[in-house]
């Protein structure tokens, strides 16, 4: 699965997902990434998020609506991120999942559940501080 | 310190970044920024989990899940469970610039990206083939099935429900190769 926010100078933001789900679904299946608030959520006036992982759990708990508005109401980009994972993590410690989270201003962060098998997750960003795009990571 | 523009996406799919980021420094909308940096992915099937010829359902084939959004209007498009078309996220921007709909979802979807002239072809390939034979032949071992007979842990369908239900903990499937 891919999640995108993409913000521009002018403060217009848009998000966006596509992904082919979990491999052996039942078929009719749909997973996060489509539902709006789970799988991707942009606001220009408070931020945007972009969610990845067993999507059968995560869209229970709309983990970019909560980022975004968790931003809107002044959390930094990656205390909102963790503020969503750990959400989640209450209910399902042992699930599979990550999410990024960008602001207005162009700060971002990211965060993750860390399981057995995944202990770092790795995300891209480009901006003006460099033209090709870096790989980041975060510890989950 | 931060500075605008800005691409971030999950993953390290470092092409998608490009893809977007380029319509950035062209000029072009967020919007375009982000249906074309996941449509690379699609194109480019990254790590298997988007795009065609990737996660074969308990039937083999391949269904797409995508969704874009206006973070000035909050207009969204989004489908699910799309079948036989492989530009996933374009079909989505279609059901927010064609239709006053947010989700569009199955064999419908699919009806509705033909009339907007995407194009209908098989997102089978050998590749996914092959995840799905390998599967049949290991007893269909994961699946998402519970509480049904014959015991899903041990074999494959078809499944009829199992009288006594038995609240099980949840099977953790989703991993680095499977996930949404």
């Amino acid at each position: 699965t891919i999640g995108m926010i993409a913000l521009d100078q002018h403060g217009h933001m848009a998000a966006g997902t596509s992904t082919n789900g979990l491999t052996h679904k039942v078929p009719g299946r749909v997973g996060d990434s489509p539902i709006v608030g789970a799988g991707a959520y942009a606001d220009s006036s408070a931020g945007g998020a972009a969610a990845t992982g067993d999507g059968d759990v995560m869209m229970r708990f709309l983990p970019s609506y909560l980022a975004v508005e968790l931003m809107r109401a002044g959390a930094d980009p990656m205390a909102a991120c963790k503020s969503a994972i750990s959400r989640i993590k209450r209910h399902y410690s042992e699930f599979f999942g990550a999410i990024i989270c960008a602001n207005t201003t162009g700060h971002y962060g990211a965060a993750c559940n860390k399981v057995s098998g995944f202990t770092q997750f790795q995300f891209m960003v480009s901006n003006a501080d460099s033209d090709a795009p870096v790989l980041k990571s975060v510890d989950c | 310190r931060s500075s605008l523009p800005l691409v971030i996406n999950t993953w390290p799919f470092k092409n998608a970044a490009s893809s977007a980021w380029s319509v950035l420094q062209s000029s072009g909308s967020v919007l375009d920024a982000v249906e074309k940096g996941c449509a690379r992915c699609e194109t480019e099937q990254c790590d298997g989990s988007v795009g065609y010829g990737g996660s074969p359902d308990e039937s083999g084939e391949t269904t797409l899940d995508a969704m874009i959004m206006n973070g000035d209007t909050m207009e969204v498009g989004a489908v699910a469970d799309l079948r036989r078309i492989k530009n996933a996220i374009g079909v989505a921007r279609a059901v927010m610039e064609y239709t006053d709909h947010t989700l569009l979802v199955g064999e419908s979807a699919s009806l509705f990206a033909e009339n907007m002239g995407f194009i209908a072809e098989d997102l089978t390939t050998n590749k996914s083939l092959n995840i799905f034979s390998q599967w049949l032949k290991g007893n269909c071992q994961p699946n998402y099935r519970k509480n049904v007979s014959p015991d899903s842990s041990q074999s494959c369908g078809p499944y009829r429900p199992k009288g006594t239900l038995r609240r099980s903990r949840r099977a953790q499937h989703a991993n680095l190769h499977s996930h949404d």
